[in-house]
């Protein structure tokens, strides 16, 4: 069972009737048989509990001012946040206890056709109230099964003059007001059950393995989409929005975000956006996808070998390392082991293909001063070129293809909000200890 | 159509307590694993096959007459009825 936290703080409770069903729409129920139905329903709550209902006419001051579980039938919006939906969907809902005006208020739907007992097309108002006056005793949902307080309406519970709860629901009701006739209510805590105490509080140094993994770089690919660098990592990607930010600490799964790729999938070799009509390639093996937006194209995966690309000794390329546009020319470059290909896009036949340009591989070593083996390539900022390996990333400026220096950056520091290592200060010699050692992040 | 039967499923899940309530003030949009997840929740809470899938039987659990009221009641949800109370 679920207790809603909230308890009447009484056992006496009075309670009263509005109003009533519509006749036109529930006929066999004059007013009478309602109170009646409504009697026993509270009576299924005070057999199990020290409880006592008393009923109070609705046209009575006290009942006006301050009952405690007043039923009302009332249709569509109603004033309490809870608006009915005509026949069928919501049929009823009730207040918790406390000390607001509306706890322990219980209203019903009036465009259901109300019943006692009736055939199927009808609802059973017994049944429903049972369920409600556990709400407003300070009852919640119970997944439970049988327990009336099941959320869903399932039929008749039967004859009301010998209906007993459901061994969940007595236990419920027992834990907040006790048991009939025997101690206090609650046992020996008179109170609502407590909570289980809070776990002690955790270090606050990362342990969550995607920190780790979000710091270590080492991404299989890296890719400019839409003007955000996705950083590819085993089944995850992160994110960096074009103010450097990311869209989240965590990793999002790549297959809740990437629709057709094939299950499984724990890698991906490289990604780039097409230029001429902004659709995704990703490469993945021997086989290339295009992506409109998030979701695969139908005729996807087709084989790497459509590209045509051979190495120098003539053998097929079988894997893509990197791919990317220049925006010095606006070329497609692909990268594999050490090697590059240029391509064009063609827009012959309708369908985007490419074109190689001949010349080609050509050795990675033209791109001077970054790695020949590199994770992946985007362009960025001002039409610049950062290449990306390992947890470091080097930037070429504009065009440029051949610079003097290009010093490496930090992956975790610059695209991914991983604090900085901590720069060690220069110690003092020491002549005890000449070589001294010092810790980096992961050490 | 499976949109706007996706997106009712959405609407029943955030009314019955298995989605955290949409913010007016500010634009939430669920994941597809966060709705799986939900789905889930609510297979497991209404006793159907768990597939966190939008299924025959989980469509018809959910158009099944049934108390207003949430199944899950979680901190946000209370915390909205106490500010519409007041």
């Amino acid at each position: 069972y679920a207790l809603s936290g909230l308890k009447w703080h009484k056992t006496d409770l009075t309670w009263s009737v509005h109003s009533y069903p519509s006749p036109s729409l529930s006929p066999g129920l004059p007013n009478s048989l309602v109170d009646n139905i409504l009697t026993h329903a509270l009576k299924a709550w005070s057999d199990a509990a020290p409880l006592n209902f008393r009923w109070l006419p609705s046209d009575s001051r006290v009942a006006a001012a301050g009952g405690d579980i007043r039923v009302s039938f009332t249709s569509m919006f109603h004033d309490d946040g809870y608006p009915f939906d005509g026949q069928g969907g919501t049929l009823a809902h009730a207040f918790f206890p406390g000390r607001n005006d509306m706890a322990g208020d219980t209203h019903f739907d009036d465009d259901e056709i109300w019943s006692y007992g009736g055939s199927s097309s009808t609802t059973d108002l017994f049944t429903v109230a049972v369920h409600e006056f556990g709400h407003a005793l300070g009852l919640s949902h119970s997944s439970s099964d049988p327990s009336i307080m099941r959320p869903y309406y399932q039929g008749p519970v039967g004859d009301i003059q010998n209906f007993m709860l459901a061994l969940d629901d007595k236990q419920a009701i027992q834990q907040l007001y006790g048991v009939k006739d025997e101690g206090p209510p609650g046992g020996v805590d008179p109170e609502i059950p407590r909570l289980p105490s809070p776990p002690p509080p955790r270090p606050t140094q990362p342990s969550d393995p995607s920190f780790s993994e979000r710091c270590q770089g080492g991404f299989d690919a890296v890719a400019n989409i839409r003007g955000e660098v996705f950083f590819f990592k085993g089944a995850h990607f992160w994110r960096t929005k074009q103010d450097g930010s990311l869209v989240s600490l965590n990793p999002a799964q790549i297959k809740n975000f990437w629709i057709g790729l094939p299950p499984g999938t724990n890698k991906v070799d490289a990604v780039y956006e097409r230029k001429s009509d902004s659709k995704i390639i990703f490469f993945i093996g021997s086989q290339y996808w295009v992506f409109k937006d998030t979701v695969a194209m139908a005729g996807y995966p087709r084989p790497l070998s459509e590209w045509g690309m051979r190495t120098k000794s003539g053998a097929l390329v079988e894997s893509v390392d990197a791919a990317f546009i220049w925006a010095h020319n606006g070329k497609t470059y692909l990268f594999s082991n050490g090697e590059f290909w240029r391509f064009d896009e063609s827009h012959g036949s309708g369908e985007v293909t490419w074109l190689q340009a001949p010349d080609y591989p050509r050795s990675n070593s033209l791109w001077g001063g970054v790695p020949s083996h590199m994770d992946d390539v985007i362009t960025w900022g001002e039409g610049d070129s950062y290449f990306f390996k390992d947890n470091h990333y080097w930037v070429l400026k504009r065009g440029g293809l051949n610079q003097d220096v290009v010093t490496p950056k930090s992956i975790a520091v610059d695209w991914l909000r991983c604090p900085a290592p901590p720069t060690t200060p220069a110690a003092p010699a020491n002549p005890r200890h000449p070589k001294e050692c010092s810790c980096d992040i992961k050490g | 159509a499976p949109t706007d039967q996706y997106s009712r499923a959405v609407d029943w899940l955030s009314r019955y307590g298995y989605l955290p309530p949409p913010d007016p003030r500010a634009s939430k949009l669920q994941t597809k694993e966060g709705i799986e997840k939900a789905i889930r929740v609510m297979q497991r809470y209404g006793g159907v096959h768990e597939t966190g899938v939008l299924d025959s039987e989980t469509l018809k659990l959910m158009s099944t007459p049934r108390c207003s009221l949430p199944d899950i009641v979680g901190s946000e949800d209370m915390l909205r009825r106490r500010r519409r109370k007041r």
